[in-house]
Formats: structure tokens, C-alpha cells, sequence
């Protein structure tokens, strides 16, 4: 059981340094393992560092560098040990528009093995979708799926159809 | 294995069967606000086994049943199937397509279905014991809780690690 | 002091109620003091339901409507009493386009009494201010404050200029 | 009375001297993640008098002085002033323009100042008593607290209305 457990952390640490790279495209970060204490007990640390920066507490990080990183670390895991699929609920929310860009480029690596469900509001992440449900409530508190094609997708549209009932 | 398709009926905002199938890729959802997309997350999380109302947003399990609006009555019961591609036998069973299905009563009376039979939650937890996703993983990023296991305490975060490992 | 409290718990309440229905297109919310507490140390509940469904707890509302509720009631108190400068640090980003659209318009009756400094990502609410500056990092880990203007404001660009370094 | 300015010198990622000048109606501020927005937003809750370091994303009050970054050393001091327009007399105080400042050094030592006159903190707090704003006021929102007052206890929302009161 240590094995595995240790065999696991080496593994997600080093996807963890890569992609955090990848997310903030330099930059530094790391997990570490609680000193002196048996590894089965044993709590993980994240220190990060965005590029040109210095080293910080992850508290004084702004609200999309801690999204950013908790992407990195979630991929990173992923990366290890590979789930058949990922439901994201609106985590590009905090998200300026290159940061959008990197965390859906990032996914393409990830489609091999993982189904990715993402739910958004933002135009650049559901031009990155394969295919696009909309759900709104033609009769008010029902919810209804409805057929949406990115070129044709209106927001206002879908929300006129939501609010006029 | 793959996530093929999520059917819903009575279970929060969905009183009508809703079917989502799903493809390869990156899956979009999108919508105004309130229309039913976290609903879908919960949806997930409720058939993966997920025991606690809280965690689902409600303060009884029974708030998952639809609750009516200003024009349509209760149901009496909420129900939800997820069906995977197990082709690869991914699942320890030997069919090429398991279908799980949880309903709840009004009365209380819950009940698991894999394939049409009857079994119980038991049952359901074992067979995606080991596979990464269950109703507490990791591959769930629920709304506004993206931050969780950045703040989580060392100890918390060793959690996803040993359910990784 | 009884009665300052009561005439601004009544004030507040009015507001609320006219508030909210603005912010959902209809619906209704209110402000309930704790029965049976002396009015100087009761608790304050909120009830609130979007228009056509029914009355449910705050927490099974959506990520958007919660956001709604809290600006309809952070509003209502600023009507009662009038605060001469009002920050809001990404508030619309849990918000669809139609609400965002509701929120800005919202603040036009709140412009004689308050000034208003909004920290946003969204296109729709840069373009309701009156005037834009922008916080960039040209040199890595030092923020500048850049001039902008909203015709020309160009995201990529700014993030190119932060990145760039 | 309006706000005028707000100017930082040291203060978090502002290690040289900034200044915002304010005029009536929405100002936004925009710009790239983790780039210095919502440190402005902790620059007006400091000089409104906030002890909390926490309050602040800090663990100590020492870390909202610039720390450096991989090309420049850190500061000595932070200092935030904030300039109101008090031609109305809104402030208690017998001058046309209220600006008042606050330093930190590393050695600890803290000034205030009310238009360039050194003062005490409890001058800043009684200048501001009465007003509907001060450091953990509600016309403050932080980023990702928008539904703080959703779920405060009833009892905590209480509060938020005794300071309208
Ligand atoms: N048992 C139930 N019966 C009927 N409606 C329900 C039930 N439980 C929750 N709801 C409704 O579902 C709505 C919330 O839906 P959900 O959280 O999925 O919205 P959303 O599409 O994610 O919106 P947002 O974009 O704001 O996050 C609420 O308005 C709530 O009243
Ligand atoms: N004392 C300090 N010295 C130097 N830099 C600091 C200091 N305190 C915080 N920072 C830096 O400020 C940055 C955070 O800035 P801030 O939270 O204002 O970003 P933001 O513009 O609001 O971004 P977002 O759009 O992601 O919310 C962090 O990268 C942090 O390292
Ligand atoms: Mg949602
Ligand atoms: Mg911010």
C-alpha cells in the first residue's frame, strides 16, 4: 500500500509541475509531503509560483490563478490515473479570455481517455465542444433539453424562449 | 468503456423524461440562469450513490423528487439512468451495455436497478469501486466550488490521492 | 433604537420586494424577522421565488439566481441607506447575458447617491461604465494602470502585454 | 461628498506609485488575471481602517507590503490615500477635501494621516462612523463572497442591518 501510494504521488507531482507550466506558460509549482511523518498519514502541500513571480502563499494568488492551478493539479491526476469521464460545473467563470484558451487546449490532451461534460455561459469554451446541449425552461420551472448548434447559438434567443413563459 | 447516455424523470426541475446522449469529446451545456444545468451535475452524483441531501443542495433526499410548479402538480417519485458502453468490460459484468437506474418514492422507498434487475445501492458502489469515479471523486468540479482542493486541509487532499492511488 | 431598527427592517423590506421582482422579471422575496425574539436580537430570514415555481429553500436556487437575490438585497439596503461608493469585485460572473443586462440596468436608479467601481471580465457590464481603466502587468509581478477605452478595448491585447514578459 | 482618488505606493503587486481618479457613475476596472484588480479592492478596505490580515488574503499584515519580484527587491513600505471631495461637510471635519493615508513599514511601525496630519486609526474609524462604509461594511463585495449574505446565520445578516440602521 505505501508503494502504491508513493508510486501515485511521484507520478501526479511530476504531471502536476508540467501542466502547471502549461497553464500559466512558465512558472513554478510542486506538492510536498507532510515531513516527518509515516506517508500513509502523512498531509500534501501545494506550493506554486506563476511565472516572474515570487513564492507566495496560495491565499494571496488572485481568483483565476487559483482556478488555473487547481486545473493543473485535477489534469495532473487525471494524468495518473485516467477516469472515463470529468463534469465541470462553470470553472472558467473567473477566467480571462487566454487563460479560456489555455485550459481548453489543455483538454485535447485528455480526450483520448477521459468524456468531458462542461457546463458554461463563456462563448470561447462551447466553440471547444464536440456537441452542445441547451437546457432552459420553456414552461417556467420545467426544465427542457433543446437542440443548440454553436453557429446558430443565441444566447439572448434562449433566454427570450426561458423568460417569456 | 463510455458514458453513453443520462435519462431523467421527476428528478428535481426535470418533470418530463429528459435523455442526454453522450459522445466521445467534450460535451457542452449551456443555458440561462436557474434552467437545470447544475441539475444535471446532481443527477450524476445521485446515481453514482450519493447519500447526502446537503450535497445535492436539499436539506431531505426527497427534495430531489420534482416539486411541482405554479401550474404543475408533484411527481411522485424521481428516477435516473445512466448507461455505459462496457464493450470492454470495463465493468466486472458481463454485458456489453449496463444501464443503472435509481428511483425514489415519495414513501421513501428507494430502488437500484442494473440492467432492468433489481439490486441494491451495494451493489452499484462495488461496481464502480476502483474505477476512479464514484459520487465523492475527484471527477466532479461542482459550481462555485472549483477552489476546494486548493483550500482543502493537507490531510483532506491525501483523500482524492488515495482514492487516485 | 427599537424603532430605528424596525423603520429600517420595514425600509428594507419594501425595497427588497420591489427590488427582486425587478431583478427576476417578476416572482416574490421578503425579509422575515425570527418569531417570538425581542426585535433587538431576532435573526433575519430570506425567502425568495423566481417567478412560476415554487417557494424552495435558498440553497436549492441556481448559482445564478442566488447571485440575483444577493444584489436585489445588497440594493435594497443601499436604497434604506444610501452609501456614498459601492465596490463589487466580479459579481456577474456566475450571470447569463439577460441578467447581466438586468443587473446594469439596475444601477442606473442608485447613480445619484453612490458611485459605483466594478471590477468585471464581462463585455456587457465594461460597456454600462462610465469611465474604464485597465490593470495590467507589463513587467511581471508589478500592476500598471493602462488607459482604456471600450471601443478599444481589446482584451488579447492587454493579456498579450501582461504575458508578453 | 464624492470620492476623488485613490493612490497606492507599495501596496501588494503596486510597487510603483498608482493612482485612480474617480468621477460619478460606474467606473470599471478590467484587465488580465492576477494582475492587481482586486488587490485595488483590499487598497480600500486597508485605508478604511481593516485590522484583519486574513481580511486581506494575507497571513500577516507585513504581506501587504510589495514583496519583490524575480527582477526587483522588495519594499520598505506600503502606503494607500484615498481623496474625497467634502465641499457638503459629509465628513465631520472643516475642510473642502478629505484625504486621508495610511503606511505600513516592515519594522511595524504603522502611520495615519488626515490631510497630511499624522492621526490615529481610531480618527479614521470616528471619521467614518455613521456613514455606511467603512472596512467591513456591506457596500463592499468581495470577489467570489457575493453570496456571503445568502448564507450568513440569521443572526450574522442582523449585523449588516444594524449598520444601515
Ligand atoms: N425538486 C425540485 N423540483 C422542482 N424544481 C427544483 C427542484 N429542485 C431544484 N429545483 C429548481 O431548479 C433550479 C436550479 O437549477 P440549476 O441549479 O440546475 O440551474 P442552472 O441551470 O445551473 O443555473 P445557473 O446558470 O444559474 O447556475 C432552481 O430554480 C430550483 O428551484
Ligand atoms: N505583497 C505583495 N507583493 C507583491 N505581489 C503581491 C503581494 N500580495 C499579492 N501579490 C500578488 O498579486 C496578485 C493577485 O492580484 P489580484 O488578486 O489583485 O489579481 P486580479 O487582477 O484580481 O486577478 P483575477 O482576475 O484572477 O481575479 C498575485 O499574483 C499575488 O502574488
Ligand atoms: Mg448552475
Ligand atoms: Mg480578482
Amino acid at each position: 500500500c505505501r508503494e502504491l501510494f508513493q508510486e501515485t504521488f511521484d507520478s501526479v507531482q511530476l504531471n502536476f509541475k508540467d501542466l502547471f507550466r502549461k497553464c500559466f506558460g512558465g512558472g513554478r509549482a510542486e506538492l510536498v509531503l507532510e515531513e516527518g511523518v509515516d506517508i500513509l498519514e502523512a498531509g500534501i502541500d501545494i506550493v506554486a509560483r506563476p511565472p516572474g513571480k515570487k513564492l507566495r502563499t496560495l491565499a494571496l494568488m488572485s481568483g483565476g490563478e487559483k482556478t488555473m492551478t487547481t486545473i493543473a493539479l485535477l489534469l495532473a491526476i487525471f494524468k495518473s490515473k485516467p477516469s472515463p469521464f470529468c463534469i465541470l460545473d462553470e470553472v472558467d467563470a473567473p477566467l480571462d479570455d487566454t487563460n479560456v484558451r489555455r485550459f481548453t487546449v489543455l483538454l485535447d490532451d485528455f480526450l483520448e481517455n477521459t468524456q468531458f461534460i462542461i457546463i458554461t455561459h463563456n462563448k470561447v469554451t462551447m466553440g471547444q465542444a464536440d456537441t452542445l446541449y441547451g437546457i432552459t425552461m420553456e414552461e417556467r420551472g420545467v426544465s427542457k433539453r433543446v437542440a443548440v448548434s454553436l453557429e446558430s447559438y443565441d444566447p439572448d434567443e434562449m433566454e427570450a424562449l426561458a423568460t417569456s413563459t | 468503456m463510455h458514458l453513453k447516455k443520462l435519462e431523467l424523470v421527476g428528478f428535481k426541475s426535470f418533470a418530463d423524461r429528459t435523455s442526454l446522449d453522450f459522445k466521445p469529446g467534450i460535451t457542452g451545456i449551456v443555458g440561462p440562469n436557474g434552467c437545470g444545468k447544475s441539475n444535471v451535475v446532481d443527477a450524476f452524483k445521485w446515481i453514482l450513490g450519493s447519500q447526502s441531501a446537503k450535497g445535492l443542495r436539499g436539506t431531505e433526499m426527497m427534495d430531489v423528487i420534482f416539486g411541482g410548479t405554479q401550474n404543475r402538480k408533484p411527481l411522485g417519485y424521481a428516477e435516473v439512468t445512466v448507461v455505459f458502453d462496457n464493450t470492454d468490460r470495463y465493468f466486472d459484468i458481463d454485458f456489453s451495455e449496463v444501464a443503472i437506474t435509481r428511483r425514489l418514492f415519495r414513501s421513501g422507498e428507494s430502488e437500484y436497478l442494473i440492467n432492468k434487475n433489481r439490486c441494491r445501492l451495494k451493489d452499484i458502489k462495488n461496481l464502480f469501486l476502483d474505477t476512479g469515479f464514484g459520487a465523492t471523486s475527484y471527477s466532479i468540479l461542482e459550481q462555485g466550488k472549483i477552489d476546494v482542493l486548493l483550500q482543502a486541509t493537507n490531510s483532506d487532499r491525501r483523500v482524492v490521492f488515495e482514492e487516485a492511488a
